[in-house]
């Protein structure tokens, strides 16, 4: 563990507390994308099952346990309480063409040709896209609530917080993932046009807005 | 080879 993992896992849990709060305050799932948040079931479920049979840490099990039950949590949310403020209309990117496609990679790019380790590259190869239906809807509506661009940033430093992480862990521990590291970066790629109408918009005071 | 060592990352 290294500073910036562990920053990087608590803006993780941070943006998920953020999402939760924003549904509860607003009584509201608007301009969330449920495709997202459903794809990011499958993300934890795909990778964090190995809590049964792979003990690394407590704090390891705690985050794995987390994710799995909040991003279940927010399912239901999403689904049954607050249903009437969801609009599919609105949700319309096709996940078949980011599930099909990690499906193959992860046949063709694994550690070991296993049914836990291919669930394994499914899982980072999904995480990287999963993002694209929340940021597809962004763009779709033009703009966004402060609160949810917040979550997304979260979410973003999450992600770009693990690529020094692997500098550091391949300089101290001379390990490197080759799969966990070009996901990464392509998954932090996505973020670049966000953050930056974040950081010159959103932090400034004015409204998350797209240009036309 | 690399890293079946554990996936300690989340």
């Amino acid at each position: 563990m290294n500073l910036f993992r562990l920053l990087g896992d608590l803006s993780h849990l941070a943006s998920i507390l953020v999402l939760l709060h924003k549904i509860q305050t607003s009584r509201s799932c608007r301009g969330i994308s449920f495709k997202t948040q459903a794809l990011y079931v499958a993300v934890f479920v795909a990778r964090y099952l190995d809590l049964f049979w792979r003990y690394i840490s407590l704090y390891n099990s705690a985050m794995k346990v987390f994710f799995i039950g909040s991003s279940c949590y927010i399912l239901y949310l999403m689904k049954y309480r607050y249903r009437p403020t969801n609009d599919p209309s609105i949700d319309t990117f096709r996940i078949e063409y980011l599930l099909v496609p990690c499906a193959i990679l992860s046949l063709i790019f694994n550690y070991n040709f296993m049914p836990t380790e291919i669930l394994w590259s499914f899982s980072i190869f999904l995480e990287s896209v999963a993002i694209l239906p929340q940021l597809f809807m962004l763009q779709r509506t033009g703009e966004a609530e402060a609160i949810t661009t917040h979550y997304l940033a979260a979410l973003g430093i999450y992600r770009a917080l693990y690529i020094p992480n692997w500098i550091y862990r391949y300089f101290t521990e001379g390990v490197i993932d080759p799969i966990a590291v070009t996901a990464g970066i392509v998954q932090t790629g996505l973020y670049l046009d966000f953050f930056y109408v974040y950081f010159t918009k959103v932090l400034q005071g004015q409204k998350f807005e797209l240009p036309a | 080879a690399p890293p079946v060592q554990g996936h300690d990352e989340l």
